[in-house]
């Protein structure tokens, strides 16, 4: 379960990035 | 203007955002800059609600696909590449849906468009959220419009006229 959390925690990351760079807060 | 690639369907937790897409789908072609402001606002509460669950996690990431593409084809829109001017064009645009109903409304003309204008007004003031806090005239607007589609929209239902 360790890396099943680690893999939705990366995508929450890669949604916020995309997010910010969306609108240009990065 | 490219068609977007699809959605899938709404996960549960994304329910209260179902109208914001709607807007966000019936301005489209009408005013793409309000369509894409709509659909940042679900990104960005959907992701407050969910971002964790897998089906929500792939909704989020297909809507976050539509955003991008949308900016892509608007990148010469100023509305789009500057917040603070689509945060002036959002906000006009629910005023003057505001107005027209609140007009109708006045002169006792009372049928759905303008029920649909008094709701749609408070969503999109919902929408200015992502620009920031709303101001108390937008918070005011925002719960008069709301009260005045559901209980012009009951009226009408029971064949009462509204006061």
């Amino acid at each position: 379960t360790g890396s099943v959390a680690t893999v939705a925690s990366a995508e929450q990351d890669e949604l916020s990035q995309r997010l910010a760079r969306l609108r240009d807060q990065v | 203007m490219a068609a977007l690639a699809p959605l899938p369907p709404l996960p549960p937790q994304f329910k209260s955002l179902q109208h914001h897409l709607r807007t966000a789908q019936e301005h489209d072609k009408r005013d793409p800059v309000v369509a894409y402001y709509c659909r940042l606002y679900a990104m960005q509460t959907g992701m407050k609600i969910d971002s964790k669950t897998p089906e929500c996690r792939k909704f989020l990431s297909k809507l976050m696909d539509q955003l991008e593409a949308l900016k892509k084809q608007l990148g010469d829109n100023e509305a789009i590449t500057q917040e603070i001017v689509g945060c002036a064009h959002v906000e006009n645009y629910a005023l003057k849906m505001f107005l027209y109903a609140d007009n109708e409304d006045r002169a006792g003309r009372f049928h759905k468009n303008m029920i649909k204008s008094f709701y749609t007004a408070s969503l999109l003031i919902d929408v200015l959220t992502v620009f920031g806090e709303l101001t108390d005239e937008n918070m005011k607007h925002r719960k008069y419009a709301r009260w005045k589609a559901t209980y012009i929209h009951n009226c009408l239902k029971n064949g009462e006229t509204p006061q």
